[in-house]
């Protein structure tokens, strides 16, 4: 995977999403 | 119960993005976790609208769930 890139898949979006969720959630 | 795990961890996220707890989330909630989350706001557009399975732009509860339960591989 290479981040940044412009083709990069929409569930590498979702799952950047919920993994940040996930560690907001976790974090507080 | 992994169903049960699941929908309960779905409505935790859920209520970060649902602050008001209306029960749907809309594009303008969605825009506001720009600066809570690493995303920008154009990703967090694409988001909501894989989110959104029938595309009238709230996201509730349930397409939450199912999107959360797709990330997880289920």
């Amino acid at each position: 995977m290479e981040p940044g890139k412009p083709g990069a898949t929409n569930e590498g979006v979702l799952a950047n999403f919920f993994n940040s969720l996930l560690s907001k959630k976790t974090g507080t | 119960d992994m169903k049960r795990i699941i929908a309960d961890k779905a409505r935790e996220l859920f209520i970060v993005c649902d602050k008001e707890e209306k029960g749907f989330v809309c594009r303008r909630d969605m825009q506001r976790l720009d600066g809570e989350l690493p995303l920008s706001p154009e990703q967090l557009e694409e988001v909501f609208d894989s989110l959104d399975d029938d595309g009238n732009g709230f996201l509730t509860l349930e397409e939450f769930t199912d999107g959360f339960g797709g990330f997880l591989g289920l």
